[in-house]
């Protein structure tokens, strides 16, 4: 038996809405410690990990670990009929091949309950190791969304060059270049709106915006965004949900052929 | 003149 509720229900709604344009299908790994996704995009360039731990659940039953494989397009036509206040639970029994929503609104007036069927996935999942990455950049998120906005205007990649000076967003196109330098900036009274950079050695690569842009769709969860660099790994953008986990966006580099 | 790299170059498969 596996039954969750969150009484938080928008935050699912946000995890869905954020990675359904990068994911058609996958499995949600649900264990005692919670539940997590991994998923790679089509062109196997990004991989999307997520984890809500079972603490942030109001409920949270998993009698034996499961994965259940969905679609996300159907998870989110669903989803978009809960209220963005509403309760949800999930439910599936053991061996089942139906999941259950159930939307509850805040004041219980409302209650109505989806069944969806299940698919098999075959998905593979990646080791990612540890890293100490060589710069790690704690900025608002809704500023990171413009960046990435207003670089596309311009170019199709960017560039992301940490130096002690502060970390440079830089595009070309066919109409000009374009460069966003962002200063550490500590704002003590509103942490949210600081930028905070740290770097152990300067670090430089380059990336598709496609995909920065595709992980922005995750803006909502959190009010900051971290992302870690290293030269010879992925870079990591992830946005914390709120004592529960985290969604991360790994996307690899394009290099100099 | 770059190339995308795939995210398998960097992560293993488990």
């Amino acid at each position: 038996m596996f039954e969750v509720r969150l009484v938080q229900g928008s935050l699912l709604k946000k995890v869905v809405e954020a990675i359904r344009e990068l994911v058609t299908d996958a499995n949600i790994d649900c264990s005692s410690t919670g539940l997590s996704l991994q998923a790679m995009d089509s062109s196997h360039v990004a991989l999307i990990a997520l984890l809500l731990r079972s603490d942030g659940f109001e409920h949270f039953r998993c009698d034996r670990n499961v994965s259940i494989g969905m679609n996300l397009a159907n998870v989110s036509k669903i989803l978009r009929t809960a209220g963005n206040d509403d309760i949800i639970t999930l439910k599936a029994d053991d061996d089942g091949d139906l999941l259950t929503f159930m939307f509850e609104s805040p004041n219980q007036d409302r209650i109505s309950d989806i069944e969806m069927k299940l698919m098999d996935i075959k998905s593979e999942h990646l080791g990612i190791p540890d890293a100490e990455y060589e710069a790690v950049i704690k900025m608002p998120s809704q500023e990171f969304l413009r960046i990435c906005k207003d670089l596309s205007n311009i170019g199709d990649t960017v560039v992301i060059s940490v130096t002690k000076e502060g970390v440079k967003f830089s595009t070309r196109g066919d109409i000009g270049n374009a460069n966003i330098v962002c200063r550490q900036n500590t704002t003590l009274d509103k942490p949210d709106d600081s930028t905070i950079i740290q770097m152990k050695e300067p670090v430089s690569l380059t990336f598709a915006l496609r995909y920065m842009n595709s992980f922005t769709k995750a803006t909502s969860l959190s009010s900051s965004v971290t992302i870690s660099m290293s030269s010879d790994l992925p870079i990591v953008v992830e946005y914390k949900i709120a004592d529960m986990g985290y969604l991360r966006f790994y996307l690899a580099p394009k290099i100099e052929d | 003149p770059c190339i995308q790299k795939k995210i398998l170059n960097y992560f293993s498969r488990d």
